[in-house]
């Protein structure tokens, strides 16, 4: 475990809670994509699968059962909290991201370091958590504004794998068998969605504020 | 200790 890991999961355990703030104190999911919650909860899943099989450490275990609760409590909140759901963008939220379940599955069958039932679905999670943010930020871009809630949420998983890349680099001139390229691969993908989506955000709140000045 | 298992990253 070094600094680096060690913040990127901080800073992605925070990101969960501003969320779950954000639910549970306005009652509200105004902005947010449930595509996106769900893809998140089937990525923690499929990755966790080792739960109870692989004991690494208790952090490790711990960690794993706050995301998957978390991530299946903001689901929850958003199709069955009575005074949630009505505020959820249904027919904002329209990306069909059942395609891009079926994209990363099927390239996890053919891309994984090992062919076993555990180590597909941890491919099948690793490449599904890169386009997971996808209809959030369709989301964003069609409902115009981004509030700050969401858009500290955005920023909080932007930096939780900006870390983790560093980890990596940190990992790879510490220790000598250290190989993990699907996970790096697929993670300067997200990565750079989250780039792109900074870009986006960023200059739309220029163009605001310049508009807002004029 | 962190047994190195496959994955010991989240």
């Amino acid at each position: 475990m070094n600094i680096f890991r060690f913040a990127g999961d901080m800073t992605h355990l925070i990101s969960i809670l501003i969320l779950l703030l954000k639910i549970y104190a306005t009652k509200s999911c105004a902005g947010i994509s449930l595509k996106t919650q769900e893809l998140y909860a089937l990525v923690f899943l499929t990755r966790y699968l080792d739960l109870f099989t692989d004991y690494v450490s208790l952090y490790n275990s711990v960690m794993k059962i706050v995301f998957i609760a978390s991530s299946l409590a903001i689901v929850w909140c958003m199709r069955r909290h009575p005074l949630v759901r009505r505020s959820y963008d249904k027919d904002l939220d329209t990306f069909r991201h059942q395609y891009v379940v079926l994209a990363c599955f099927v390239l996890a069958l053919v891309l994984h370091e090992r062919f076993t039932f555990q180590e597909v679905f941890w491919a099948f999670s690793i490449y599904l958590e890169a386009v997971a943010i996808l209809p959030q930020l369709v989301l964003l871009q069609r409902s115009g504004n981004v509030d700050n809630l969401t858009g500290q949420y955005v920023l909080f998983l932007g930096a939780y794998r900006g870390l983790y890349i560093i980890n990596w680099i940190y990992r790879y001139f510490t220790e000598d068998h250290f190989a993990r390229w699907i996970a790096c691969v697929s993670g300067l993908i997200q990565t750079a969605l989250y780039a792109d989506f900074f870009y986006y955000y960023y200059l739309s709140r220029i163009k605001q504020d310049t508009i807002m000045r004029l | 200790s962190e047994k190195d298992a496959a994955h010991d990253e989240l």
